[in-house]
This record gives C-alpha cells, sequence and structure tokens, in this order.
C-alpha cells in the first residue's frame, strides 16, 4: 500500500486520510471510499469498502476504530486490517474468501473530531467536540449516545462528566450518520465490530442489562474460538462474555444498538493492554497487537461464513 | 510537547478497593475531585474487587495520595510522569527516523 507508510506507527487524522484516499486510487478493485456525513467540526466520516466485487449482492462485516479518542491503537488496527487484506489477498486462502464472499465496511476513525483534538491539545480526550449550551465543556461519548436504553445506567447526564450521554439520542453526528448507513445496510451487514482499548476483553450484548442473547451458543462459541486465536500468537489472554458481566453495565453503547437493529453478531474489542500503558501502549507493541487480533477478527469471520 | 497538554508530573495510579467502604470512598472521591479515570470510564463502575485506574494532576497529588493514604486505601503508581510516557509512546519513530 502506501509506499513507507508505517503501519508500526500512530498516524494524525490528515495521514490517515491521504492514505485512504491512496488506497481508493491504487486499489480500486478491492477498496472504495465513501464518505457516511460530517463530524460535528465539518470533517468527513470516511468509510473504506473493502472486498472483490465478484457479485451484485454480498454479506458485510461493519468495522470501526476510534470511537473514543484516546484509544489510538484501536485507528492502527483498523490500518492494519486493511493493510493485511490487501496484502494477503492473493496469498491468505482464507483472506481471499473473506474478501470474495463478503464486503468489509472499515471506519478507521469514527470520532475524527476528538481524536483531532487528542493529537493537538489533549493527548487524554475521549469525547465528540460538540460544544453544550449551558455548561462550559465539549463533547458527548459517543459510545453512550446510541438510541438503546438511552441515558440509563452507566451514563451520566451531566454534560462535563466523560460518560454523558448527549443531550438526546443521536445528538452527535458522527453517531447519526453511522446509524443512519447501519440502519439502511442491516440487511447486508452480519456483524459489528468496534475497537477500543484498553482492558484486553473481548465483549458481547447486552451491555445495559444482565441478560442473555437470544443467539447467545454462536456468539459465546464465536468469542470462545477468536479469543484463542488470538491467544494462539503470542500467549496474550482477553476475558470474553457479556459487555454487563465482564466489563460493566453501560446504556446507549453502538454495540448494543447493532445488536438491536438486526445485526446477529456484534462485538467490542478492548485491546492491550490492562494498564502497565493504558492508552499510551507503545508502538512497539502495535504489532504484535494487531497481529494478534487480526487471527481473532479473521476467526470471527469465517465463524460468519459458516452455519451456526 | 506538541500535544499541548502539559502532563509533567502527572501520575496514573491504580486502586482496588477491598470492601464496600472503601468502593464508597473512592467514588464520592473521584466524583468531588473530577479527576480523569481511565478504566472503568466512570466512578459508577468502580466496585470492590476490581481496579480503577486514574491519571492524577500535578497539583492533585498532594491531595489525592495523602488522603488515600489516611484512608488506608492502597495503590501503586503505574506510571509516574505521563508526560515522559507519552514520549516513550512514540520514542521507536524517533529512533527509527534518526535511523
Amino acid at each position: 500500500s502506501l509506499p513507507g507508510y508505517n503501519y508500526e506507527v500512530y498516524h494524525s487524522l490528515e495521514e490517515i486520510e491521504d492514505w485512504m484516499h491512496y488506497l481508493n486510487t491504487t486499489y480500486s478493485d478491492l477498496v472504495y471510499m465513501f464518505s457516511v456525513g460530517k463530524s460535528y467540526e465539518g470533517r468527513p466520516l470516511y468509510v473504506l469498502k473493502l472486498g472483490k466485487r465478484s457479485r451484485p449482492y454480498k454479506k458485510a462485516v461493519w468495522i470501526d476504530c476510534g470511537i473514543h479518542a484516546r484509544e489510538w491503537i484501536g485507528p492502527a488496527f483498523c490500518q492494519w486490517f486493511v493493510k493485511e487484506a490487501l496484502q494477503t489477498y492473493q496469498t491468505d486462502p482464507d483472506m481471499r474468501k473473506m474478501l470474495t464472499q463478503l464486503y468489509f465496511y472499515i471506519m478507521p476513525v469514527f470520532n475524527v473530531d476528538g481524536y483531532h483534538f487528542s493529537w493537538t491539545n489533549d493527548r487524554f480526550w475521549r469525547k465528540t467536540r460538540s460544544k453544550n449550551m449551558r455548561f462550559h465543556c465539549h463533547g458527548v461519548d459517543a459510545n453512550r449516545n446510541w438510541k438503546v436504553k438511552w441515558c440509563d445506567e452507566g451514563a451520566s447526564l451531566h454534560p462535563c462528566d466523560d460518560t454523558y450521554c448527549g443531550p438526546f439520542p443521536e445528538s452527535e453526528p458522527e453517531v447519526k450518520a453511522v446509524a443512519h448507513f447501519l440502519r439502511k445496510h442491516r440487511k447486508q451487514i452480519k456483524a459489528y465490530l468496534s475497537f477500543h482499548a484498553y482492558a484486553q476483553m473481548l465483549l458481547y450484548p447486552y451491555s445495559y442489562k444482565y441478560a442473555t442473547i437470544p443467539n447467545f451458543n454462536c456468539v459465546e462459541s464465536a468469542a470462545y474460538n477468536a479469543v484463542n486465536a488470538l491467544q494462539s500468537a503470542y500467549g496474550v489472554r482477553y476475558r470474553y462474555g457479556p459487555a454487563s458481566s465482564t466489563l460493566y453495565v453501560s446504556s446507549g453503547s453502538s454495540m448494543d444498538w447493532a445488536y438491536k437493529n438486526g445485526i446477529p453478531y456484534a462485538f467490542a474489542f478492548e485491546l492491550r493492554d490492562t494498564g502497565h500503558f493504558g492508552f499510551l501502549l507503545p508502538e512497539m507493541l502495535i504489532k504484535p497487537t494487531c497481529t494478534e487480533t487480526m487471527l481473532a477478527v479473521k476467526n470471527i469471520t469465517l465463524h460468519l461464513l459458516k452455519k451456526c | 510537547s506538541t500535544l499541548g497538554a502539559f502532563l509533567e508530573h502527572d501520575k496514573l495510579i491504580r486502586v482496588v478497593p477491598e470492601s464496600e467502604r472503601e468502593t464508597q470512598i473512592l467514588r464520592a472521591a473521584f466524583n468531588r475531585l473530577k479527576v480523569d479515570l481511565w478504566q472503568p470510564s466512570s466512578p459508577f463502575h468502580i466496585v470492590e474487587g476490581a481496579f480503577a485506574d486514574v491519571r492524577v494532576p500535578q497539583n492533585a497529588t498532594r491531595s489525592l495520595l495523602p488522603f488515600l493514604q489516611q484512608a488506608n486505601i492502597q495503590y501503586t503508581i503505574l506510571i509516574s510522569d505521563l508526560q515522559q510516557a507519552i514520549e516513550n509512546q512514540t520514542a521507536g519513530r524517533s529512533h527509527r527516523s534518526r535511523r
């Protein structure tokens, strides 16, 4: 892909957008770049559609990274996934099968305004950058703003809190744009994967309540096999299970919304590590983290292609 | 630093509440001090037996850490200088570019 583009370092929003434009031009048979809307500050919300145009109708997988601005390893993984797909499509039978039978919608940076702000102003910024009329705080937690049990347990109504759910569901243009796209394509999209950090977990619904999803056996086995595939790389263990009991209860999350809207496999990855570096995972760990996560994502994708 | 956030001597500490009493003390303290909680995402989610990672600005170090000691709540310092850790995060790059 982009000559000299280094996938083992973190990139600014501008560099990532240049990278997407380059791929769109250079790999037009496998990559199609489009925007699902504009952010609060007016930046385009780019998505890469990845896959061989082998037949008119294909199922799809949605992958987003960077919902929380400070979790830089997320966008690094989205870029890594695209690189691996393009580089191994010809040589890896599994990847060839995946790109022939599926489309992947990859959103490398969901929260573009927040990510840019974490590069230029506050490395530990989490939320979007929308302004609040009554308080002097910015931003909404883009993973508490979805229309599913909105602003219930595990979200805050206070605009200055890190888990502020927003003035109303889908108040954030970024959330509204992606929700609109996923709603429009929900019959095509069979899996929703969202990448966060840090905790080393693979989570599935529900976040907003302690209950078991109807297709628990299929989702649980996919998660079990995925974390085992991940661990096979370097022995790194990921916990897995329903988000509410594995991490904590939270309402208004994208994963719960995707599941509620008919996407049968919805996962949230909490990538490395468990706190030694936290959000400051060094660049030297990008490669092992992304390599092991690739195994998990390929495992989930191939599970999708089989009947469960 | 290009990142603007002046984090000299900001620390990342980890606390693991060992009782309901400690859990309530930490929730109240972190709510009042408006600290930057890294894990979990809000004080509401702090529970007994589970770790909480919190970024403590230099000015709050002098109040929060003694407070934890007085409350007899154990803590460990995960990162003692966040500014340095930010620079270390991309240290490889500068090293690589020098090469």
